[in-house]
């Protein structure tokens, strides 16, 4: 899942 | 990791210098109010998870660069409206917005409304600064502060560039978010032009004037 990484960024 | 922790202090860095530019010196002149909107539906179509969030860090990062938006568009349109020059202001938008809205609805992680409105705001974002480069272009110059407030936004995104270098290498699954990665590069190319002339003009101690 490529986007849960970046989902904890702002 | 720091990069990631300098990149928001930056942000919210950035957010101050242009509330105290507007309040110190009563005026919004050389502040783009289109970029300003712009900025407002970028943090609304990304934190529509706000209800959410689980870290305090992120949903008090993201608390704050919702309101003070707002207030700073309050202040640009109702409160310090008369320093407002819209006719400096002329970028059209709506390239920004269907560049934008296009990448959202031909490449999401996946066809969900916060995937599709996450993506529209991160493609959103690395573009929405167009419109006050094209009105600093335009004025040729600009007040310190306002050189400040562009360098310290510009300074956050460019700062996430080392964070997901650093978060690949020390993470086990090795993620390399695509979308986040190329608009956050594409947007740090946008200021570099901006970032050069910072260096050799307002960090020198001298005005901002484009040559």
């Amino acid at each position: 899942e490529a986007t849960e990484a970046v989902k904890d960024e702002l | 990791n720091i990069f990631r922790v300098l990149g928001d202090f930056s942000h919210l860095a950035s957010i101050f210098i242009l509330l105290h530019k507007i309040q110190q010196l009563k005026s919004c002149s050389g502040i783009s109010f289109k970029s300003q909107v712009l900025y407002m539906l970028v943090y609304i179509t990304r934190y529509l998870d706000l209800p959410w969030t689980s870290s305090p860090y992120n949903f008090i990062f993201k608390v704050l660069f919702i309101s003070s938006e707002l207030y700073i568009i309050y202040l640009m349109a109702r409160a310090y409206k008369p320093t407002n020059d819209p006719n400096l202001d002329t970028f059209h938008v709506e390239f920004l917005l269907g560049f934008a809205g296009l990448l959202a609805l031909l490449f999401p992680y996946k066809y969900t409304i916060l995937e599709v409105f996450w993506a529209f705001s991160i493609w959103l974002e690395s573009v929405a600064i167009l419109p006050q480069l094209f009105m600093l272009q335009r004025t040729g110059e600009a007040e310190a502060m306002t050189a400040h407030y562009i360098a310290a936004l510009g300074m956050y995104r460019a700062l996430y560039i080392p964070n997901w270098i650093y978060r690949y290498f020390s993470e086990p699954t090795h993620k390399v978010d695509t979308i986040a990665v190329t608009a956050g590069i594409l947007q740090t190319i946008l200021y570099s032009d901006f970032f050069w002339i910072y260096y050799t003009k307002v960090m020198r101690g001298e005005k901002f004037k484009l040559p």
